[in-house]
């Protein structure tokens, strides 16, 4: 490993941990330098499986990944303060985080050219871990992994289909988490979630089903009908109920803590943010909808 | 392109402070961190639409695959991902299951999910878990990636 990339100190961290971690840059095609942060597991580092973390996007950052949802830190809300999250990934392997494609987070290309698709990440990424594997050479014969999510399930099978003929890589298979896997699916099958979880109702699923769905398929391809103009008239409050209804779209059931949704307002005729419009005191959908979680919060101390 | 109901200002805080980027051995002349990139995410352009065949290649190659849902995510709901893994034809091994856990500080156990698996290929959801599954059940997290790891059954 190179020492000068070790990291020695993690500042807000009261303890240091026993296991070694290091951050520096690996070279992709081009001037382009990928951001790494490797976690040596916790466990047996020399045994245990590397594993590769790809957030999603396109163009969001894996240190987020680490640092919010299996990596071994959680930062306070100080945005100072750091503890250790005792269900991190690295209790069973050795954790590699790679902020791509350049651009994100804290990687970088001279050339400051960041436009990119698909493929030429996949290339770009395959050319970082083959230079990950110059700098740590003794992780070569472990086993390795490739897992991700939401965008990353473009991400992780596309370099997965590359790697799996690199006969230099211990591959070993990959995983996708909540990731994107084909479009029409994951537009089509949001519908019948929407209609499962009592997001729309019989009047406006019997307008889908009429509009939008053909006799003797098992189900509707919602998204190949949306050009027809009854079924784009069905959709559009499904598509506005999930993403522009102040519900969390990353969780259904969780609180809406903040950031920008956005929204088609047919009244200005423009895109807008979510939050400007749970603002629109006079917009009686939105009014009616706060009356109810106001009322039901004045009474909820008394239900049983 | 913050992502939308998510807030992670502790997050950015704490990487754009000086100490905290050189300890990572970040260059001054490199870019504040940020959650996503709006520069990267403007200029970048899909080739596909579904990855069956880079799944196809992976699994013909007897290599190991696990998708994994949690179950009350709109932005990849795991309703999509069940069709597409279906869509593969892949050798049912065991039919659509519960698979459990005990959590911590408890005796009692609970449903983390359901698992059905195919030949080479699982199909995992996590019960109750947004898209960021780690975060939100981090226990049945990582129950699920050592199970896949160390190829112990669910």
């Amino acid at each position: 490993a190179p020492p000068a990339e070790e990291i020695k100190y993690m500042p807000g961290l009261h303890k240091q941990p026993y296991w070694k971690q290091y951050s520096g840059y690996l070279n992709a095609t081009g001037t382009k330098q990928l951001h790494y942060w490797f976690v040596q597991s916790a466990n047996k580092p020399s045994e245990d499986p590397l594993v590769l973390w790809m957030n999603g996007g396109p163009g969001c950052s894996s240190d987020l990944g680490l640092l919010s949802e299996h990596g071994p830190f959680r930062i306070g809300k100080d945005g100072a303060s750091v503890s250790y999250n005792p269900h991190a990934w690295n209790n069973v392997a050795n954790m590699m985080y790679l902020e791509a494609p350049a651009g994100v987070g804290f990687s970088y290309s001279q050339d400051k050219n960041y436009t990119t698709d698909d493929d030429q990440v996949a290339l770009d990424n395959h050319m970082a871990l083959k230079n990950f594997f110059l700098k740590f050479p003794e992780y070569a014969k472990n086993d390795f992994y490739i897992t991700g999510e939401s965008y990353g399930g473009i991400y992780v099978p596309t370099l997965s289909a590359r790697v799996v003929d690199d006969t230099a890589i211990n591959f070993k298979g990959f995983v996708v988490g909540n990731g994107l896997s084909d479009d029409e699916m994951n537009s089509d099958s949001l519908v019948y979630f929407a209609y499962y979880h009592g997001l729309i109702g019989d009047s406006l699923w019997s307008g889908l089903s009429k509009y939008c769905c053909q006799g003797n398929m098992t189900r509707c391809a919602f998204s190949q009908s949306r050009g027809k103009e009854e079924c784009g008239k069905a959709l559009s409050p499904v598509t506005e109920i999930v993403y522009g209804s102040g519900l969390n779209e990353y969780n259904l059931y969780g609180t809406c803590e903040g950031g920008n949704g956005i929204y088609f307002d047919e009244e200005t005729n423009k895109v807008a943010f979510t939050h400007q419009k749970w603002q629109m005191k006079n917009n009686p959908y939105v009014s009616q909808k706060m009356k109810f979680i106001q009322d039901f919060t004045n009474v909820e101390d008394h239900l049983r | 392109l913050t992502p939308p109901c998510l807030n992670y200002s502790n997050v950015v805080k704490y990487l754009n402070t000086a100490e905290v980027r050189k300890q990572l051995h970040i260059p001054d002349m490199v870019q504040k961190w940020d959650i996503c990139s709006a520069v990267v995410g403007m200029g970048y352009k899909r080739l596909y639409s579904s990855m069956d065949k880079q799944y196809h290649k992976v699994l013909l190659a007897k290599k190991k695959v696990m998708v994994y849902n949690g179950d009350v995510d709109m932005a990849c709901n795991f309703l999509g991902d069940e069709w597409f893994v279906e869509s593969l034809n892949q050798k049912l091994v065991t039919e659509r299951k519960a698979w459990h856990y005990t959590p911590e500080g408890t005796t009692s156990t609970q449903v983390a999910g359901f698992v059905k698996q195919f030949e080479n290929l699982a199909l995992v959801t996590v019960r109750g878990a947004g898209h960021m599954v780690p975060t939100d059940k981090p226990q049945p997290a990582l129950i699920m990636i050592t199970n896949y790891l160390q190829d112990k059954p669910f």
